[in-house]
């Protein structure tokens, strides 16, 4: 799980049965009570849970979870939309809630590039266990898994924050600049998972069509799906034209408009054949 | 039924603003470890890692 404090955005992203939603009234009052800010704008985005049944309140449905969020929000961001983008299959939709106050441009010069990876090839998977007893920190750990797996690669340029957890499991930041990047790997074979998530722009030299084919590589997922949040739509056409050659065939595409943020564009891979 | 460890995330995103640029120069980020450390207490998860440069923080959570 991941947290990012910018000086007027806060992303945080956690997994397993967390109750993320739990943050936003304390941020909000936090926010305007210590710094004098007013919150102007809302995200809430998550795929489909494998283990639907073990999620704790607000989290118990994506009703809920809306309901909950329009609870919490302040009446002066008016401008509302939910939305699940359905795939091919049932077991992967891209649920979507945003809010906003007015017509501030937030998203207008940015994209985020949100990847979820399922049933992960094993042998790759199995760089992300621990050897017992290693007897190493979980951040030595963590960059020897970076190191190991090429995740150092996606990104050369950026500073990497590792951590391996014991026995499975790993989790980084990256930093390049005011861009971001993360990823976090649940390995284990039956539910293995794999995410990996960016933020660029048109002007940043992240090389999309590089990132995208370094994280397959990776991570070899029997099923794929890419969020892509923009105004254009150069970005997850990109996205399509590098992941094809890799082995993996478009499945499905959805596209849904969003109050100031742009369009959301879900996308699902499969390989051709495994 | 058998369930293991959940790896979807859930993943939320807050824009603030405020109308003395003066405040925002390090904006949230000068927000106590305090605060940050009792939000996550409701999430349920902890800080394990942290860096930060000149434009942001990040920090690795437990979970």
């Amino acid at each position: 799980s991941s947290l990012f404090v910018y000086p007027t955005k806060i992303i945080i992203k956690t997994c397993g049965t967390t109750q993320l939603l739990k943050s936003m009234t304390p941020l909000i009052f936090y926010a305007h009570t210590h710094l004098g800010l007013t919150l102007s704008s809302c995200r809430y985005t998550r795929g489909t849970f494998i283990f639907p049944l073990s999620q704790p309140f607000p989290h118990t449905s994506f009703n809920d979870e809306v309901t909950y969020i329009e609870a919490t929000l302040p009446p002066n961001l008016c401008f509302r939309k939910a939305s699940i983008m359905p795939s091919k299959s049932s077991s992967h939709a891209w649920h979507v809630f945003t809010a906003t106050s007015d017509s501030h441009a937030l998203y207008h010069h940015n994209y985020t590039l949100e990847i979820c990876m399922t049933d992960l090839d094993p042998l790759l998977a199995g760089k992300f266990f621990r050897r017992p007893g290693d007897g190493r920190s979980g951040d030595s750990a963590g960059r020897e898994m970076t190191e190991l797996t090429g995740i150092d690669g996606i990104n050369p340029h950026a500073l990497v924050c590792d951590f391996a957890f014991d026995p499975c499991g790993y989790s980084m930041n990256g930093m390049d600049g005011e861009w971001y990047s993360t990823i976090h790997v649940t390995p284990e074979e039956g539910y293995s998972y794999a995410s990996f998530e960016c933020v660029g722009s048109r002007s940043s030299e992240v090389d999309v069509v590089h990132v995208v084919r370094k994280v397959v590589q990776i991570f070899r997922p029997g099923t794929m799906s890419v969020s892509t949040t923009s105004l254009g739509n150069e970005v997850w056409r990109k996205v399509a034209g590098a992941v094809e050659p890799m082995g993996m065939k478009l499945r499905s595409c959805a596209m849904d408009q969003f109050p100031d943020s742009g369009s959301v564009v879900f996308q699902t891979f499969s390989p051709l054949r495994r | 039924a058998f369930s293991g460890f959940e790896g979807f995330e859930k993943r939320l995103e807050l824009h603030f603003f405020c109308d003395d640029p003066a405040l925002l120069q390090l904006g949230l980020r000068k927000l106590d470890f305090d605060c940050i450390h009792q939000t996550l207490q409701e999430v349920q998860c902890t800080v394990v890692s942290a860096v930060g440069n000149s434009y942001f923080d990040a920090y690795v959570l437990s979970e």
